[in-house]
């Protein structure tokens, strides 16, 4: 069983070599990828251990290959079809997020309530009612949903997703949720107020480690 | 020197209290902090112990009081002003975003170049011009930047923050910002791709540790 901080941490490690792939630079070593998710190098090597060996021979890791086995064992089914409840600012924002649709999440549907944004499209997304998700979502084969409702929507977008097959949940609401149903659907909340507190401490202590 | 990771951590177990105090749960384990924060009992007690004693009883810590200690670890200022670069989709959810000013950033600008945005508002927070940064931020007494532009107006930001006096960034820019300046600025980099990646993993290893 892998840590749920190692996923975490893989996941920055992904970031870190997509970007220094885009520098052109072949090698790179665990002390970098440390330096850059502000880990330990000893953190490092012990989170690809739980992967198996990456081959690294005294001089580091090869970008390329290790950024693809990372990809692989973080994304191994490379195409996901994701829809935004939702089509308010924040949704719009997700929509057009270029990085998304790169990492093989495809935001293909919005839903919303509101019948003045139903029938709308964000480029080449369409906007649905959203008492139409679980028809709409198992036609379009969508297994992940973004949550970006206003927080007195909870009652209703939990009864919504319970009744549909969506496996994955990314929330961005304020409120806890809780999807009873017998499978376990993985949730992850989002809170942005999370950075800015970390950025207030490094400001204040003047620490950057 | 505390390390980064824990103040990430802390900064989860801050949001996690929060919860707790809302549901009027008086007090709370490690064990519980390390439950919804998919760490370890002992990660909490180890985290915690760079900020001094927290007084556990056998019963666990005082869930209001760990909450406001917490809170005075990570922002000691308590209120912070913030501005925003870019008042496109991102610009606008991030204004309009509560919990932001309930953790005491209050977003009171925001910066475009669009002719068409210069002088609108969001709410209370009026947009200026991008070419005007160094005096309103000065003015204003903002010390904190959120960068929501697009990923080619990376040289013209860079160049910005760099005249100003701003002593903090948060990036959601796929751009990496280099500020050539004497003084050290903290930039946090935030990329909601990691966290598909992190659900991608748990739906498809079906773990949720
Ligand atoms: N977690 C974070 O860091 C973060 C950052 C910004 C915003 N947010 C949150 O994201 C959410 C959306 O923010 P926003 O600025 O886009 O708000 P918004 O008001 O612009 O958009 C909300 C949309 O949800 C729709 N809606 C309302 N009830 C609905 C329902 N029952 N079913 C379907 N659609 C419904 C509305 O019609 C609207 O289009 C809010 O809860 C906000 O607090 C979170
Ligand atoms: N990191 C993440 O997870 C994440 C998520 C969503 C969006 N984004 C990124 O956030 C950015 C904004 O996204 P959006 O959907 O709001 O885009 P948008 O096009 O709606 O808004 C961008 C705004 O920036 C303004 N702008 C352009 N050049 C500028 C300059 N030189 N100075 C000041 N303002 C300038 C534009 O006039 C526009 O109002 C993009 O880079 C996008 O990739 C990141």
């Amino acid at each position: 069983d892998v840590p749920f901080a190692t996923v975490e941490r893989i996941a920055k490690y992904l970031r870190c070599l997509k970007r220094i792939k885009n520098k052109k630079i072949k090698l790179v070593s665990s002390q970098t990828l440390a330096e850059h998710t502000k880990v330990t190098a000893e953190q490092v090597r012990k989170d690809l251990a739980y992967f198996g060996k990456f081959g690294r021979t005294g001089t580091g890791y090869d970008t390329e290959k290790l950024a693809k086995k990372l990809e692989k064992i973080l994304n191994p089914k490379l195409n996901w079809n994701v829809c935004i409840i939702g089509a308010g600012a924040l949704g719009h924002a997700l929509t057009n997020y270029p990085d998304f649709k790169k990492a093989g999440f495809n935001i293909t549907v919005l839903f919303d309530s509101d019948p003045k944004k139903i029938g709308n499209k964000i480029g080449t997304a369409k906007i649905y009612d959203v008492k139409k998700f679980s028809p709409i979502t198992e036609k379009k084969k969508i297994e992940i949903a973004i949550v970006a409702t206003p927080e007195n929507a909870k009652e209703e977008i939990e009864q919504i997703i319970t009744k549909s097959k969506i496996k994955g949940i990314i929330n961005f609401t304020p409120a806890t949720l809780n999807i009873k149903s017998k499978r376990k659907i993985p949730i992850i909340d989002v809170d942005l107020s999370q950075k800015m507190y970390i950025l207030s401490f490094l400001i204040t202590k003047g620490k950057r480690r």
